[in-house]
């Protein structure tokens, strides 16, 4: 799976999610991902998020939708929120997943639960990386 | 100031696939960026036209699960999906089922533009894509050697009747030279 998640300069929130699912899924198999608050979710007020992950897990958990819910009702930062619903998400469930997240105030949040998750963001001209736990790469734009 | 955060994939990413990532991360990045920097005009689209550019940037690479090198089903065939949001008006565009097309998520935002549908998917999504534009690539087009690869191993574990509950959505390079040599 892949996703984007951005703010422009008039603050608009847009996210997007693409996949081709998981291997050995039965023909008609449909994931989270085209089904908002699971695999994508966008609202100005609050954040945009996209996930990437077990599918059947996601869905079941509606993951996008409980991380804007941790920002919005709860005044989680967009880090804290990603953090707290992807552990909760495999406590409850199993399956595992990640999320990044713009926050209406355009912080960023980055969380998985799985073994790895590659993600980057561009700010200021710098682009940082990863795809493991505790472990930033940057270089210039 | 503008922000544009993208991830290509979670679960059991091997060491050899690392470096694709990485590649493919900062390159659909630098594909992206364009659209969100100041260009002195307003443009009422630039978070929608970064989030489309980098994720065809990863649907183009077969170090992602997505468009080219799309993980199989049962069948050994792709089958992919997609969707788009905004959050000022909370437009979305989601389809499914899409089959040998390289761009779901142009599909997606061209359901969105229709303002008529949310959900479309199967031969309805199929059909939109073509009518929107999108080009119908030959069958098997989207198959990668690791997509092969992955979904031979994962018979071998259903035949031995091993767990397969969290099937893979990451592949592995493929371990033999497509080539054959």
């Amino acid at each position: 799976t892949v996703g984007a998640v951005a703010m422009d300069a008039s603050g608009l929130i847009v996210a997007g999610t693409s996949t081709g699912g998981i291997t050995g899924k039965w023909p008609g198999r449909i994931g989270d991902t085209p089904l908002l608050g699971c695999g994508t979710y966008a609202d100005n007020a609050v954040g945009g998020v996209s996930t990437t992950g077990h599918g059947e897990t996601i869905m079941r958990y509606n993951l996008a939708q409980r991380i804007l819910g941790a920002i919005q009702h709860q005044g989680l930062s967009a880090q804290a929120a990603a953090e707290r619903e992807c552990q909760k998400m495999t406590e409850r469930i199993g399956g595992t997943g990640g999320a990044i997240v713009i926050d209406h105030k355009g912080e960023v949040g980055i969380s998985w639960t799985s073994r790895r998750m590659a993600w980057g963001y561009v700010r200021d001209g710098i682009i940082h990386y990863g795809i493991n736990q505790n472990e930033v790469f940057q270089e210039p734009l | 100031r503008p922000i544009l955060l993208i991830h290509g994939g979670a679960g059991d990413i091997t060491d050899a696939r690392v470096e694709g990532k990485f590649k493919g991360i900062r390159d659909a990045l630098r594909a992206a960026w364009k659209h969100l920097e100041p260009t002195g005009a307003e443009s009422s689209s630039s978070a929608l036209d970064a989030v489309e550019a980098a994720v065809r940037s990863m649907e183009l690479n077969e170090s992602f699960n997505a468009g080219y090198g799309s993980c199989l089903n049962t069948a050994g065939a792709v089958e992919m999906e997609a969707s788009l949001m905004e959050g000022r008006e909370m437009r979305a565009g989601c389809v499914t089922l899409l089959t040998d097309v390289m761009h779901p998520i142009t599909v997606a935002r061209r359901l969105m533009e229709k303002r008529r549908h949310v959900f479309l998917g199967g031969q309805a999504a199929q059909e939109l894509a073509l009518s929107t534009g999108s080009e119908k690539l030959p069958a098997g087009a989207l198959v990668t050697d690791s997509a092969r690869q992955a979904l031979r191993e994962f018979m071998e574990q259903e035949a031995k009747g091993l767990d397969t509950t969290f099937a893979r959505t990451e592949l592995d390079d493929a371990r033999t030279d497509p080539k054959g040599d």
